[in-house]
C-alpha cells in the first residue's frame, strides 16, 4: 500500500513537472 | 466492433492486374487473436484459370513471415475474386529495411512469380501484454535520456482523454497512469513491439484544444516515425 502511494505521488510529480504553465 | 477493433487502413492496390499478368491483389494489415495478419482480395482478371498460389516474404526489419499457407481456392476462375486472410508470425529472419516497416512480398501462381512491396502499419505489431508495470515505467522514463525523447502534435483530435484511453487500449497502447494538472490531462502510456522494443509515451490533452501533444521515449529511436504515424492514425480514424 505504501509502495502504491509512493508511485501515485511519483506520477503526480512527473505530471506536474511536465505540464505547461 | 468486436472481432477486429484495431486500426486497419483501407485496402490498397498491391499488385495491379497489368503487372500481375491478370492477377490483381488488394491488401491491408490488421491484428486478430494476438497475431498480425494480411487481409487481401485476389482477383483473376486473366482469361485462364489460376492455380498453385503461394506467398513468400523477403527478410524484413521485424522478422515477419507467413504463419500459414495461403488459402486460395484452386482454380481461381477468370473474373473470380476471393477474400483471404494470412496470419503472420514475427519469428523469421531479420534484415533492417528502409523504411523500417517496408515488406517485400513475392506471390506465385501457375503463370509466374510477382513481386511487390508495401509498408506494415506498425500498430499491428503492438503486443497484447504491452502494459508496463508502474514502477518499471517510472524508472524507465527517468532512465531514458531526454535526447531519446521526441515530441510531436496530433491536430484536429476531438476525443476526450477517456475516449483516447479506450481507443488506444483497443490498439494495445496501455495507459499506465493519468493525472489532471490545471485542467490538462496527462496520460502516461506504454506499448511493446513483437521484437520486445518498449515505447513510453506522454499524451497531453486539453478539453478546449483539439491539438494533442505527444512525447515518445524509447531506446530504439528508429521506430519513432512509425509510432507517431500509428498514434495519428488511431486517434484520428
Amino acid at each position: 500500500e505504501d509502495d502504491d502511494g509512493d508511485l501515485d505521488d511519483c506520477f503526480s510529480k512527473l505530471a506536474e513537472s511536465r505540464s505547461n504553465p | 466492433g468486436g472481432a477486429s477493433e484495431v486500426y486497419t487502413p483501407p485496402k490498397q492496390m498491391w499488385l495491379p492486374a497489368s503487372k500481375g499478368k491478370g492477377l490483381e491483389i488488394l491488401g491491408t494489415f490488421s491484428r486478430k487473436q494476438g497475431n498480425p495478419q494480411m487481409v487481401m482480395t485476389f482477383s483473376n482478371k486473366a482469361m485462364q484459370p489460376m492455380t498453385g498460389f503461394a506467398v513468400q516474404f523477403n527478410k524484413n526489419s521485424f522478422g515477419l513471415v507467413p504463419g500459414s499457407a495461403l488459402t486460395i481456392p484452386s482454380p481461381l476462375s477468370p473474373n473470380q475474386s476471393i477474400d483471404t486472410t494470412l496470419p503472420l508470425s514475427a519469428n523469421g529472419p531479420i534484415q533492417r529495411m528502409d523504411p523500417l516497416t517496408n515488406l517485400q512480398v513475392a506471390v506465385k501462381n501457375c503463370i509466374d512469380v510477382f513481386y511487390f512491396s508495401t509498408t506494415v502499419p506498425i500498430n499491428v505489431l503492438f503486443v497484447e501484454d504491452g502494459q508496463m508495470d508502474r514502477k518499471v515505467f517510472l524508472a524507465t522514463w527517468k532512465d531514458i535520456p531526454s535526447s531519446n525523447e521526441v515530441q510531436s502534435q496530433i491536430s484536429n483530435c476531438n476525443l476526450s482523454s477517456e475516449q483516447a484511453t479506450s481507443r488506444l487500449q483497443r490498439n494495445n497502447i496501455f495507459t499506465v497512469a493519468n493525472r489532471n494538472v490545471d485542467g490538462q490531462d496527462m496520460l502516461y502510456q506504454s506499448l511493446r513491439l513483437t521484437n520486445n522494443i518498449w515505447v513510453l509515451s506522454e499524451l497531453k490533452m486539453n478539453p478546449d484544444n483539439p491539438t494533442v501533444q505527444l512525447s515518445l521515449k524509447t531506446r530504439a529511436l528508429d521506430v519513432i516515425p512509425s509510432i507517431q504515424k500509428a498514434y495519428n492514425d488511431i486517434m484520428l480514424n
